[in-house]
């Protein structure tokens, strides 16, 4: 993973990401101020002191939490319109994935996030072989061929070229099957599938939001499985990650914990028979750390809410108009 | 990866998407194999 | 930061010059992907070289320096890689000994087993893409076709891999096929460079089929459950399976290791064809003559 373009590339710290954004804005702050300076310098002569009045309070641009409330309200747009189009779970994730990567580097003073919508779609369709012809995805899309191409370039680079992403999906597969082996005859298969079922809708609504930049996706899917059953994860990573040994267990449950007895059996001076490490597990994760860092993420995930459409109407105008003047 | 977080047991899993494939004509004469699936998904989760 | 000097290659969707990074001054090949032939927007060729060559870092898998846009072109920034294997095979003033042989095939496994081992398929394998190195590495390359391992219920398109090398599930339109096609383009090559002709060359589709049952014998359930249940098997003319005898006829050179590697790279049943790593664990790498040093190969 931390060879994948997605961590070298797209992985930050929150201080990092709230950088990064700060950086986009104040550019397109500086833009539009010049052409706002511009605009008034060149119609002095004809602006009354209300229109200037009127500028200087409704021209101003987008805060950066502005732009990310417009930017959180398209990206539910991309994940509305991709499954509207029957498109597979994975670009339906890619899709939104490429829309909000877009919009870290670029502001939506400078992009409409409208225009990038289907753009973002079509591409994720490509990059995920799901290949659909620019004419029939506009015609199902209700777009036309130039506006869907007319970015494609921009975003491709935008993106820095890394279009392959790891979404939380494979890990919750993964998870489910290695669950069933640590906690063997343990749990309802039945209700690990609707548990199943149930995860696979929150990882899409999680990636609308900035999990995905601050957590890997094993991470979240943990998350997403805690939040429906807190107690079955903790039983599991207990199991599986846990490194004190409660004797009371049987074999079975405790096969981890039986090879890491035999282990500390030699420490302790005991025989030192040869414990063939391509079997002993490398437990190499901390089991508090990982806890911690699993209920980091619930709360993030518990803390974000969707952007009403009146709030992102608002924006838009103001979006709109910070860019139009000589129209406000 | 000399030490991976997991061991792949097909005998613990109740995967009835994955299992109901292995019987299929077209994708026993195609190769497919279920260890192949339940590899990608467990190192995804391991990473 | 870098120079295009000269056209070296054109392709469907690409052009590639010899240029240099002025940096290091060493030697780069700029891949300058057109854009305006394809009517989709970005070429999928493209997107699919862009995409795993990102996430590709491997001493035998070519190395991806820089990409940038110019002119409206993609330019992809490569590093310089003079000759392939093709070339190599095809020259008869070129002696190459079995040492040499297995210095490749290592390093072609090597290559694609972290191709594999990052879950990508290559699925265009052929001695030509197998490029050769200043200091002799191999380094795999040309990832215009591949793309990501499916998931269980994905579809594949069988008309993939360069017909000589192609693998006979994907001949009888396999679409849930797996990594088993890479293993088999390698074995077709690790064939090749010991005859130094092409091992499997059909002149299209149906001859390729023809030319791969007549050399290898036509599958039968026995060993490839469910093969009879692919479209147009009962049209197949059926020839018996080479005996041992007849590969070491076919193969003088070969060591019985050898055969024995090629056998299961060229197994017909795709489920039981080795994958890479149980190519390169196997004793034919073990025993002598051990792979000659990659410098050292003229």
């Amino acid at each position: 993973y931390r060879h994948s373009s997605q961590f070298r590339m797209w992985s930050f710290t929150e201080k990092n990401l709230r950088e990064k954004r700060k950086k986009t804005n104040e550019r397109a702050i500086g833009t539009i101020n010049e052409k706002l300076r511009k605009f008034i310098e060149d119609n002095k002569s004809s602006l009354t002191e209300e229109e200037l009045q009127t500028l200087r309070v409704k021209a101003s641009p987008l805060s950066m939490e502005e732009e990310l409330q417009l930017i959180n309200f398209y990206s539910k747009k991309v994940q509305v319109i991709a499954q509207h189009l029957n498109l597979p779970t994975e670009v339906i994730a890619t899709s939104i994935t490429f829309f909000r990567r877009f919009f870290l580097d670029n502001s939506v003073m400078e992009f409409d996030p409208k225009n990038l919508v289907h753009t973002t779609i079509f591409l994720a369709c490509k990059s995920e072989n799901y290949f659909i012809s620019v004419d029939s995805f506009a015609k199902k899309a209700k777009s036309n061929r130039e506006a869907i191409l007319k970015y494609e370039f921009k975003l491709v680079e935008s993106l820095k070229f890394s279009l392959l992403n790891h979404h939380p999906y494979k890990p919750l597969h993964g998870f489910f099957l290695d669950i069933q082996t640590i906690l063997y005859g343990k749990v309802d298969l039945k209700y690990m599938g609707q548990i199943y079922d149930r995860c696979k809708k929150k990882i899409t609504d999680a990636l609308l939001t900035d999990i995905v930049y601050l957590f890997t996706p094993p991470q979240i899917t943990l998350a997403i499985i805690s939040m429906e059953d807190e107690q079955l994860i903790s039983r599991y990573l207990e199991l599986k990650f846990g490194k004190d040994i409660s004797n009371n267990t049987d074999d079975q449950e405790n096969g981890v914990n039986k090879e890491v007895k035999e282990v500390n059996k030699e420490e302790e001076g005991g025989v030192p028979e040869k414990v063939d490490d391509k079997h002993e597990p490398q437990n190499d994760i901390e089991l508090n750390k990982l806890l911690t860092i699993i209920s980091q993420c619930v709360d993030l995930l518990e803390k974000s809410e969707s952007v009403t459409t009146d709030d992102a109407k608002r924006v838009a105008a103001k979006n709109y108009y910070c860019q139009n003047p000589s129209i406000l | 990866d000399l030490h991976q977080r997991f061991e792949v047991d097909e005998t613990k899993y109740n995967d009835p998407l994955v299992q109901e494939l292995e019987k299929r004509k077209d994708y026993i004469a195609s190769g497919f194999r279920t260890d192949f699936i339940y590899e990608r998904v467990l190192t995804e989760a391991f990473m | 930061n870098y120079t295009k000097e000269k056209k070296v290659g054109e392709g469907t969707y690409a052009v590639v010059y010899l240029g240099k990074q002025l940096s290091s001054g060493d030697s780069i090949a700029v891949k300058e992907i057109k854009t305006s032939e394809f009517k989709d927007g970005l070429d999928m060729s493209a997107i699919r070289e862009v995409k795993y060559l990102q996430e590709l870092n491997h001493p035998n898998v070519i190395n991806l320096i820089d990409i940038f846009m110019a002119y409206d072109n993609l330019n992809l920034v490569l590093e310089f890689l003079p000759t392939d294997l093709e070339v190599v095979i095809k020259d008869k003033n070129i002696l190459f000994t079995p040492a040499d042989i297995k210095s490749w095939m290592l390093m072609t496994l090597r290559g694609v087993y972290h191709v594999h081992r990052n879950f990508i398929l290559h699925r265009d394998l052929k001695p030509n893409n197998l490029l050769i190195s200043p200091d002799g590495l191999i380094k795999v390359a040309d990832f215009g076709l591949a793309r990501a391992v499916p998931g269980p219920r994905e579809m594949l398109t069988s008309n993939v891999v360069t017909r000589w090398y192609r693998a006979p599930e994907l001949l009888f339109g396999a679409k849930h096929y797996t990594y088993a096609v890479d293993v088999w383009s390698i074995g077709v090559i690790f064939a090749e460079l010991m005859l130094r002709i092409p091992y499997l060359p059909g002149q299209d589709d149906m001859n390729q089929m023809e030319v791969t049952f007549r050399a290898l014998g036509t599958p039968t359930d026995k060993q490839w459950p469910e093969v009879s249940s692919f479209p147009g098997y009962n049209k197949l003319q059926i020839y018996p399976s080479p005996s041992r005898d007849e590969l070491r006829k076919r193969f003088i050179a070969a060591t019985e290791s050898a055969l024995t590697l090629m056998e299961n790279m060229l197994m017909m049943n795709p489920q039981t064809r080795w994958n890479t790593i149980q190519c390169l664990e196997s004793e034919y790498f073990k025993e002598l003559p051990a792979p000659s040093d990659p410098a050292d190969i003229n």
